[in-house]
């Protein structure tokens, strides 16, 4: 094994860091690189730096999973529910949601179910019009499940394809909240069968550990499906998403490169596994 | 917790009889782990380590009876002091009205902290003005009002769209010339690599000429915090920094990072959504919140 020359501690250290600094977490930076060290023992002698970062990005891919599309129901409405917690980009990650539907040709209803932060359901409507999608709203102050009822209401009386619900952020500490987010789930699973039919929890790419503790009370409060991982056009990896993936089995399914309508994108694990090592 | 995977350590170790170097780093590797967990920067951890790893290795620890405690209590007052001083007051300006702009990332709570910051210096008797300078997310200037009224404090607003730098500006002309003695500037959240909108932060303070710019940093941020407050202190020059959301449960290590690349006071910390939910920051608390 004379050629061992790349794969010594000061190798492992890097990758080690680069990981790190991905916020990828101390434990899943662990597990990758346990995993790497027993490929690493299994390779052909003479495979170099190269060959290392390929079997950790194929690690990572693993980690990853398989690419999960967004759920749609074959008839009726499709219900999307978008929670999080507070500043991650929920209200604009509907919005651009909302036109991406509509490009496709499809009716899209946004309900305004933030009945609490200022300006939230203007923010919402201001959304809408960008994206050509009916906003149901009440007032500032009023009831969440009182505005999913009334747009699961209106997606069933205008035929909608699509109903998206924002909804108010939250710390996952606040149980009064989560509370408030199980029951605005109720109202929407009672008024559409098979609704929600995706629950989307919106993440910063720039949360670090504490993205982990969000996934899992989310998950346990409403059944999470999938994640808008949002943000990712600045300098932060989002690496948390593995041990997210890995633990919780949730799977990221969209991710926002910025502030613009159009800026929503299919998660494609392996244009990430990538970033990651860029 | 940190502390009682210390004293297991130490108990392990000690078993063999007098504490090496060696053993002081095993120590160590724990209190790394701690505070990569705790989301403190990769390089700022690093730098840390080798900071306490002097006096770690000295006779308080390796003489001691209980060597896991004591390391604490090093870890613990290192940490405490790079949190800085409890410099919880805005800096006025000899000639009115005082100036204060708060920048950030996307999302971190720069409009809700202006709201609160006006309640807060309002209650000190003081008479301040927001400004509604982020003329480009959808409703924040609309946001502000709301808020405003919320803490009766006026809002100087123009319309979506208009340049953001000439708000400002008009902003502070306003203040002066109705006496108010404090101006909140509230700008739209930017990336730290957007070099046009980042050039316009630099214009708006080069016009309006604040005795403070603060940089709003979610507490819940990880690896990115060293980049975001290096850059905004490189490009902007920050005086000091608020930390939101602290009411959750992130450790918050990004408060250790932004210190660590910016040299600037963490000021004050935002726990909750209320107007009311700002408080004056405590390096103490912060050090052992981030220890866990
Ligand atoms: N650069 C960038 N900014 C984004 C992205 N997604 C959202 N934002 C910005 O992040 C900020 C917060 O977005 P919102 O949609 O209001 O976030 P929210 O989760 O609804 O916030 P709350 O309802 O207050 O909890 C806004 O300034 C958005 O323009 C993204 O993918 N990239
Ligand atoms: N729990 C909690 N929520 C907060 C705190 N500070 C702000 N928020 C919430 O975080 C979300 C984002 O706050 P904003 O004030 O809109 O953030 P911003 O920095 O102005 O956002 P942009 O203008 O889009 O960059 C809102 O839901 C706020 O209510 C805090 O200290 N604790
Ligand atoms: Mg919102
Ligand atoms: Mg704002």
């Amino acid at each position: 094994l004379g050629r061992k020359v790349a794969l010594d501690d000061e190798f492992f250290e890097e990758l080690e860091a680069i990981l790190l600094q991905a916020d990828v977490g101390v434990k899943a930076t662990a597990r990758l690189l346990r995993g790497l060290e027993a490929r690493a023992a299994g390779a052909r002698p003479g495979g170099g730096a190269n060959d290392l970062i390929n079997h950790l990005k194929e690690e990572v891919l693993e980690m990853l999973g398989p690419r999960e599309p967004l759920r749609k129901t074959p008839s009726g409405a499709t219900v999307i529910m978008v929670v999080g917690v507070n500043g991650t980009g929920k209200t604009t990650t509907v919005g651009k949601l909302g036109y991406r539907f509509r490009r496709e040709g499809s009716k899209v209803i946004l309900g305004a179910s933030d009945t609490f932060r200022a300006a939230a359901i203007e923010q919402l409507e201001i959304w809408g019009e960008r994206a050509g999608a009916d906003v149901i709203r009440h007032e500032e102050g009023g009831d969440p499940g009182a505005v999913a009822y009334d747009a699961c209401q209106a997606a069933k009386a205008r035929r909608a394809d699509y109903v998206i619900l924002d909804t108010a952020g939250r710390l996952h500490t606040r149980v009064n909240l989560m509370e408030e987010l199980k029951k605005v789930r109720r109202v929407v699973e009672r008024e559409i069968p098979g609704a929600p039919h995706e629950v989307l929890l919106v993440l910063d790419a720039t949360s670090g550990q504490n993205a982990i503790a969000q996934a899992r009370t989310f998950k346990d409060a409403v059944e999470v499906t999938g994640i808008a991982l949002t943000k990712l056009d600045g300098t932060a990896k989002g690496g948390v998403v593995l041990a997210i993936r890995e633990e919780l089995g949730i799977p990221v399914k969209l991710v926002g490169i910025g502030e613009g309508l159009e800026d929503l994108r299919d998660f494609d694990p392996v244009e990430f596994a990538e970033a990651l090592f860029a | 917790n940190l502390t009682a995977r210390l004293q297991e350590t130490f108990r392990r170790l000690r078993g063999k009889g007098k504490l090496s170097e060696r053993d002081v780093d095993e120590a160590l590797r724990e209190v790394r782990i701690a505070l990569l967990e705790a989301d403190v920067n990769f390089k700022v951890v690093r730098d840390f380590i080798a900071r306490v790893r002097e006096r770690a290795c000295g006779q308080e620890v390796m003489a001691s009876l209980t060597p896991g405690q004591q390391v604490i209590k090093i870890v613990n007052s290192e940490l405490t002091e790079l949190m800085g001083g409890r410099e919880s007051k805005i800096q006025y300006s000899p000639k009115p009205p005082t100036v204060i702009m708060l920048v950030g990332l996307q999302g971190s709570g720069k409009t809700t902290t202006a709201a609160k910051l006006a309640n807060l210096l309002k209650r000190q008797g003081k008479h301040p003005l927001l400004v509604a300078s982020d003329t480009r997310r959808p409703a924040a200037i609309r946001q502000l009002q709301v808020l405003g009224e919320k803490v009766g404090v006026d809002v100087v607003a123009t319309r979506e769209g208009d340049d953001a730098v000439r708000v400002a500006k008009q902003g502070v002309a306003r203040a002066a010339a109705i006496g108010r003695d404090v101006v909140i500037i509230d700008t739209a959240g930017r990336l730290h690599i957007d070099d046009e909108l980042m050039d316009e932060l630099a214009r708006m303070k080069g016009e309006v000429n604040p005795s403070e710019v603060l940089l709003v940093v979610d507490a819940m941020t990880g690896q990115d915090a060293v980049n975001v407050a290096g850059t905004f202190n490189e490009r902007l020059g920050l005086s000091g920094i608020i930390l939101t959301k602290l009411d959750g449960d992130a450790r918050g290590g990004a408060a250790l990072s932004a210190r660590a690349v910016t040299g600037r006071p963490i000021k004050f910390v935002g726990v909750g959504e209320k107007v009311e939910s700002l408080e004056p920051f405590h390096p103490d608390r912060m050090a052992s919140r981030i220890l866990g």
